[in-house]
């Protein structure tokens, strides 16, 4: 920290200085230069995405607290190294499949109003509302955090989609945001994914949907254990001896 | 008792030796690391190394240093090493030669290739217990999301997603010319 960060004669409650809207939602921003925010070391963001958006995968320099001020959905946290746990049943075994292109990704977890979410700095994650109302969020970027190890400009890394920086302001981010791979050479990249270059313009996202885009078909189609399976009380335990004995399971 | 643990701490690693490797893939490179775990005075500094050969044509897979910034320095022949910041702009695309030094700052992405030549290079961590996160490859990050995520995300179908999963099954490191044949393949 600079030395007269602080010294703030007066303090005020702020609204958002910065909009960005979005085929499926909007992301605002609270100026990161303000003196108050400075002096905290701290940059704020909301983030509000309509029934059936999807916030497209992201990474931070600074750890991140997101509050869910309204709503409910879904998201995803990809540490590096952590199995796919989450797995579709093995199909075609009978007819020479190894099962190698069933789906299976790392946990998914559901969050809803009122839920804390801690996201560690470098960690990608992505958000889903499969509400019927619109999830809001408030996320805290500790830029002064010992995770960081640039400077105190929040930054947002995108491996989807074209975002603008909603931290910059309004006449620097007319221009159309782009992702991490709009970055690479697509002949690097098909041959890092060993898949052809039509899929790799695709990874470039060079389309207009920003950076929460709306689901096809309704509905986002995960592996997961359903609501009813892991809210359920006493009557699934029920349930699951009844399971245990049909399956002729005991327990040990 | 001070002489029972400070006065007597290993200080010192070798790095090059290729039975020392942590990944190893015959005809495309290695990479050894010597971080906290192997060499605890690093744990003090806070600091880590990776030494790495990539043979003629292959590649690091692109991926994002997490918890520190990486220093390059090229030990022995050239590397084509590409960039990106948070904004996909490249910042760097050219070769690191012998003697020449980059900065990749934390959490910017990066691919380093060996073209006609056998590249070494060693990489100094500012974390000493440094991590990288994949953007291709079997961990990578784009691995452990749901297909269906993928496929709205890039627009692409669920097959497609499939391919940007699984087809390349290799971790950090892979065979460029290997992946032109499999590439026809996909």
């Amino acid at each position: 920290q600079q030395q007269d960060e602080c010294q703030i004669d007066r303090l005020d409650a702020l609204e958002p200085d910065n909009r960005v809207e979005y085929e499926a939602g909007t992301v605002e921003a609270w100026d990161p230069n303000h003196e108050q925010f400075r002096c905290a070391g701290v940059a704020l963001v909301r983030h509000t995405i309509q029934p059936n958006g999807l916030l497209l995968p992201q990474y931070s320099n600074a750890p991140q607290l997101i509050y869910v001020v309204q709503g409910e959905g879904m998201t995803g946290i990809s540490y590096p190294g952590c199995p796919e746990t989450y797995q579709a049943p093995q199909q075609g075994r009978q007819q020479g499949q190894s099962g190698r292109f069933q789906d299976r990704h790392q946990k998914i977890r559901r969050f809803r109003r009122g839920d804390i979410i801690a996201i560690p700095a470098g960690v990608a994650h992505w958000c889903y509302n499969e509400g019927n109302s619109p999830v809001v969020t408030v996320t805290l970027l500790d830029v002064s955090n010992s995770q960081n190890q640039l400077d105190r400009t929040p930054r947002k890394f995108h491996l989807a989609g074209n975002p603008k920086d909603v931290f910059q302001q309004q006449q620097q981010h007319q221009s159309r945001g782009r992702n991490l791979f709009s970055g690479f050479d697509t002949e690097l990249l098909a041959e890092a994914f060993q898949v052809d270059e039509r899929l790799i313009k695709q990874l470039k996202s060079e389309d207009n949907r920003g950076g929460i885009v709306k689901v096809k078909d309704d509905e986002l189609r995960v592996i997961r254990p359903s609501r009813s399976q892991s809210e359920r009380g006493s009557e699934s335990e029920e349930e699951s001896e009844d399971e245990k004995r049909r399956w002729g399971q005991r327990d040990n | 008792g001070i002489e029972e643990t400070i006065c007597t701490m290993r200080l010192k690693e070798n790095i090059n030796d290729p039975a020392r490797a942590d990944i190893y893939t015959p005809e495309v490179g290695r990479l050894t690391t010597l971080n906290s775990l192997n060499l605890p005075i690093l744990k003090w500094l806070q600091l880590s190394v990776e030494k790495g050969v990539l043979y003629k044509n292959a590649l690091v897979l692109p991926h994002w240093n997490l918890n520190s910034h990486s220093i390059i320095y090229g030990c022995k022949g050239k590397g084509q090493v590409q960039v990106v910041d948070n904004f996909g702009n490249r910042v760097f695309d050219g070769e690191v030669r012998e003697g020449q030094m980059l900065v990749v700052p934390q959490n910017f992405a990066v691919v380093k290739r060996a073209r006609e030549e056998r590249f070494e290079w060693i990489s100094f961590k500012t974390n000493d217990r440094a991590m990288t996160s994949p953007l291709a490859g079997r961990t990578s990050v784009l691995g452990g999301m749901p297909e269906e995520v993928l496929a709205n995300a890039f627009q692409i179908s669920r097959e497609d997603a499939r391919k940007i999963k699984f087809n390349n099954q290799q971790t950090t490191l892979t065979s460029g010319e290997s992946s032109h044949h499999m590439r026809d393949d996909a």
